[in-house]
């Protein structure tokens, strides 16, 4: 989950 | 989404908007550095691999397609286009990006968040992000008279690496496991490469003087 919360940034 | 990271993303895309101005109204890339505007291109095209495998929003896929979009335009003009890409200044332009590609690739292979091809790509943009522009910063040292949208469309840029670091601040604060620290040391470190820059361009917007750096 962590993973996704770095990568919903641009 | 906070309003700092809209306004973080905001003056990222206006920084880009502001340097295809430049290319188009004056016909000419002078101060641009052709590497810079490489590696930002590499930066978007390893990071926004998940353009294939991860919906997250509209407006994120829209702005990573436009990001990808304009870095590549940018690169195409400076490169291909019969009359910007006279005014390049290749002999000033002289920094080796092999020099922070290579650690920053060997960084990522070595600190990263998942063992996957896509993360450490990912991650690789992270680091390559916070140095690309190096190269743009070591051509304005060399160029005599900075014109106006060049010193703009650095400190724009400059300003939407700050910005994001309100938008962790204010994440960290309300979201539970909001835990990003590859991606917030190398945004402290990218954001204090231009601590220099916005030094002497606040100094020349206050002495009403054009921008030049010793």
């Amino acid at each position: 989950e962590q993973a996704v919360r770095a990568h919903d940034e641009l | 989404m906070n309003i700092f990271r809209l306004a973080a993303d905001m003056t990222h895309l206006i920084s880009i908007l502001v340097l295809l101005l430049k290319i188009h109204a004056t016909r000419s890339c002078r101060g641009i550095s052709l590497k810079t505007q490489d590696l930002y291109a590499l930066v978007f095209l390893f990071r926004y691999l998940d353009l294939f495998t991860r919906y997250i929003s509209l407006y994120n896929t829209v702005m990573k397609l436009v990001f990808l979009g304009t870095s590549f335009s940018i690169i195409y003009f400076m490169r291909f286009h019969r009359v910007v890409r006279n005014t390049y200044d290749k002999e000033q332009d002289t920094f080796r990006s092999i020099f922070i590609v290579v650690p920053c690739a060997v960084l990522a292979l070595l600190i990263n968040q998942e063992r996957s091809v896509l993360e450490i790509l990912w991650t690789f943009s992270i680091y390559l992000e916070a140095v690309a522009i190096l190269p743009q910063l070591v051509l304005l040292q060399r160029t005599q008279n900075i014109d106006n949208l060049t010193g703009n469309y650095v400190f724009l840029l400059g300003t939407y690496r700050g910005l994001y670091i309100l938008n962790w601040i204010y994440r960290y604060l309300t979201e539970p496991h909001y835990r990003q620290w590859i991606v917030w040391l190398s945004g402290v470190l990218q954001t204090g490469l231009y601590v220099d820059f916005f030094y002497y361009y606040f100094l020349a917007w206050r002495n009403n003087q054009k921008l030049s750096l010793p």
